[in-house]
């Protein structure tokens, strides 16, 4: 997984 | 137009002390209900999310909604100009591309305008549900912020422990390892000063020890601070602002290798 994404795995972007 | 006075202007300038360390830029989003701001750090780790509700100012009008992006190194740069019991007001005009904070002094005396551009941001925003919470822990932010500087001299990362008798905080790391307990608060003189803990099953997490200190900065706002957490979800560390409003800030778990 991409640290960068890490925020986005847990919600969902809007 | 846009326009947000606040008596106790030193609010703001503590609010910008508390994001401006993890966040370069911002939008400051505002409508009838109050001014919102959510952004995520430049590794996506972390997310700050502070909401000033309409009714805390002191005058609050926004005839249409408006999305203010700021860099927020020059937001705090002209906060830093306020004094600490200056009155502070945010004005902007519909579809204007500055911002203008006006600070005045108690006595009137002293009156500062400064105008700062702002900027497009094109920022993604991510939707939060409401979620229940395994564990959720009250303690003084103080208290806090004291335990996330003693514990980041040992290691990178911090577990956290909650179980019903207290909470743990660890670290360890090359010159050896620190344990910090802290027990549920017997009988509360003063909420303030209490460790409160809610817990319907015992979570244990790690989190990266440098995004807990940015979320310290935190610490003048409230008294207090509220820890939330749930096995593999983000941690929730939240200030409440009196009277006015909130920061929260979210943290993902580091997961281990």
């Amino acid at each position: 997984i991409e640290r960068q994404d890490l925020m986005s795995l847990y919600y969902p972007k809007l | 137009m846009f326009e947000a006075r606040l008596l106790r202007g030193s609010i703001l300038k503590k609010v910008l002390e508390a994001i401006k360390d993890l966040l370069t830029q911002a939008t400051f989003d505002c409508d009838d209900s109050g001014i919102q701001l959510q952004a995520m750090d430049n590794s996506h780790v972390s997310l700050v999310s502070l909401q000033l509700r309409a009714d805390g100012f002191d005058k609050y009008r926004c005839d249409r909604n408006i999305s203010m992006g700021m860099n927020l190194n020059s937001v705090a740069k002209i906060l830093k100009c306020a004094g600490d019991k200056d009155t502070v007001t945010m004005k902007a005009q519909d579809n204007a591309d500055t911002v203008t904070f006006v600070f005045e002094s108690p006595n009137q005396e002293k009156v500062s305008d400064y105008e700062m551009k702002l900027m497009n941001l094109d920022l993604e925003h991510l939707g939060i549900p409401e979620t229940e919470y395994s564990c959720t822990i009250r303690m003084p932010s103080a208290e806090f912020a004291r335990i996330c500087r003693d514990l980041s001299q040992f290691g990178d990362s911090m577990v956290i422990a909650c179980t019903k008798e207290g909470v743990k905080f660890s670290a360890t790391g090359e010159i050896g390892s620190a344990n910090i307990k802290l027990a549920q608060t017997a009988s509360v003189d003063k909420e303030e000063e209490a460790v409160i803990i809610e817990m319907d099953e015992p979570v244990t997490l790690t989190f990266a020890c440098q995004y807990l200190n940015y979320f310290t900065k935190a610490t003048s706002l409230s008294p207090q601070v509220q820890l939330s957490m749930s096995a593999d979800v983000p941690l929730v560390v939240e200030y409440r602002i009196q009277d006015i409003g909130h920061i929260r800030y979210y943290l993902a778990p580091k997961i281990e290798d």
